[in-house]
């Protein structure tokens, strides 16, 4: 044998580290305390390694979320990053979790990890799965509902990116409005 | 600066790599 070859493997590095959080609802417990950070990354083959080692989304029980957020913002209104922007959200019918939640998550977190939205990817601060009986819900948050560019310019992209055709809309809701408002009467700022 | 961007087609590769 003429020995082996040792290739060093470098991993390739994100814009930005992420860090994916776990809500598991225990009614017994505060919303935060049932929240819990799971791991941050910052490469893409550490991203894999997670990816492959959790429940996809659509195994989850329903209550749970997982959330995907650039390091440093908490996946909260409250957050100072997040508490002026607002999200695009995507609902689900029930039956789409067994055809399309977990395409369309994946989709999700390639869009975020790989800074798919350009010169407008300072405005994202991270996704929030929501996992419910009545309907699964996917939502990308940003961080300035006024910045009316960015916003919509993310919308098309992530529309765009989970193939959904020009039939279906989706809305984007500014956090003071969801906050103020039971949430089947928020109001969309923007549609695409 | 420079924004480090992967498109999907790249982010899939690597999933697919050992």
């Amino acid at each position: 044998a003429k020995g082996l070859v040792f290739e060093m493997v470098e991993k390739h590095p994100l814009q930005n580290r992420w860090a994916l959080w776990f809500f598991k609802n225990d009614k017994s417990k505060t919303w935060q305390a049932n929240l819990h950070l799971i791991t941050k990354f910052d490469t893409v083959e550490d991203f894999w390694g997670l990816y492959h080692h959790i429940q996809p989304a659509s195994k989850l029980t329903p209550g749970c979320d997982y959330s995907l957020f650039k390091d440093g913002i908490e996946p909260m209104w409250e957050d100072d990053q997040n508490k002026r922007g607002g999200r695009w959200l995507v609902t689900l019918a029930k039956q789409q979790r067994h055809t399309d939640l977990d395409h369309f998550w994946l989709e999700t977190l390639l869009c975020l990890i790989g800074e798919s939205f350009e010169r407008f990817g300072g405005d994202i601060c991270g996704a929030v799965l929501n996992v419910r009986a009545k309907g699964d819900k996917i939502a990308v948050w940003t961080c300035e509902a006024d910045n009316r560019d960015g916003v919509t310019h993310i919308g098309r992209v992530y529309k765009e990116r989970l193939g959904l055709t020009q039939k279906v809309t989706i809305g984007y809701q500014a956090h003071t409005d969801t906050a103020s408002k039971s949430h089947n009467l928020t109001k969309n700022k923007f549609v695409v | 600066g420079t924004r480090i961007i992967y498109d999907r087609k790249f982010l899939m590769e690597c999933r697919n790599s050992p």
